[in-house]
């Protein structure tokens, strides 16, 4: 363990509020984070070009750190109000940001949800995306996506379950319903994940918002 | 892991000397997942004439070091000392690794490899 010396003292300079566990719970690193390291590390990418700094080119937005964050506490229950055609059961996933330092400013945040069995006829699905607020009541529906086949579904969550130019909430409670269309086939989720790119004032200018 | 130091030979003037920081040296390797290290470097030796002065090719001398120099050379005085060997162009790195929450984080550090070193 880092005691309060020169290790503990790096960790803080690199924005590290406390020393990471000595034992993490390995999981397998996502391939959007490979890639995105692969881009950005200097020794790896060996781009003739500096890269621009307090960006993440791969996204297009302006950050200088990428989490992924795995959905937890996942669960479903029949669609409300009872009976609702064409909608499959609603699911509840939570997001842990309570790791992101209020200081920082979210500048991407993207939901991918992977279902069990991809299907072929996923064409038509739509997922709706809605936000827990206190005291168990589910807000309205925020956005709705299409399905696009072979690809996760993806929502952009800035600017509605998350507000811009603000510290992110400790706690990401969201509400997710598929729209199956035509084919009327309910899928299950496998899998919720946000990437969340965040710029640290501190180290990195914000950006001015357009005129 | 360094290179040897350095005593008061010409090879001594002011440069960029090895230094690779290695995670798991310092303990962090079970949860830097990338890189396992890298070359951070460090600048060292003597910012005396003409190593001061600019060879062809690099950037030019700061004025203040030449005088510091010239001052030095001409009558060493204890305190005001010859210019120091300091990083002049830094480059940055990228880390990623697991955090307290389990989450997969990219973080991307300005000015953590020395690539030049100058008298300043």
């Amino acid at each position: 363990p880092a005691s309060l010396g020169p290790a503990a003292a790096l960790l803080q300079v690199l924005g590290l509020p406390e020393a990471p566990r000595s034992v993490p719970t390995l999981r397998p690193v996502p391939p959007v984070m490979w890639r995105l390291f692969r881009r950005r590390d200097p020794q790896e990418a060996r781009v003739g070009r500096p890269l621009r700094p307090c960006h993440v080119e791969e996204l297009g937005v302006a950050g200088n750190i990428v989490r992924h964050i795995a959905g937890s506490g996942l669960s479903s229950r029949p669609a409300q109000p009872a009976g609702t055609s064409g909608v499959c059961p609603e699911w509840t996933v939570v997001f842990d940001l309570s790791s992101v330092e209020p200081t920082e400013r979210p500048t991407r945040v993207r939901l991918d949800v992977r279902l069990e069995a991809e299907r072929e006829d996923a064409r038509g699905w739509e997922l709706s995306v809605a936000l827990w607020a206190e005291a168990e009541t589910r807000g309205p529906e925020l956005l709705r996506v299409p399905a696009s086949p072979g690809l996760p579904l993806r929502a952009d969550l800035l600017g509605t379950a998350v507000a811009a130019n603000a510290s992110v909430p400790c706690t990401l409670r969201l509400a997710l319903s598929l729209h199956p269309g035509a084919t009327a086939a309910c899928g299950r989720l496998a899998e919720a994940s946000l990437l969340l790119v965040t710029l640290d004032p501190r180290l990195c200018p914000l950006p001015r918002s357009r005129r | 892991h360094m290179e040897p130091r350095v005593g008061g030979d010409p090879a001594g003037t002011c440069r960029t000397r090895r230094l690779h920081v290695s995670f798991r040296e310092v303990g962090w390797h079970r949860w830097v997942i990338a890189p396992r290290g890298f070359l951070a470097n460090f600048c060292q030796g003597t910012c005396t004439l003409p190593e001061t002065l600019r060879g062809p090719g690099g950037p030019p001398a700061l004025n203040h070091a030449v005088l510091r120099a010239l001052m030095h050379a001409a009558a060493p005085t204890p305190g005001a000392g010859s210019p120091c060997c300091v990083p002049e162009r830094l480059s940055p790195i990228s880390v990623l690794f697991f955090d307290n929450s389990d989450n997969v984080v990219l973080r991307h550090y300005e000015d953590m490899v020395v690539d030049e070193c100058g008298c300043r």
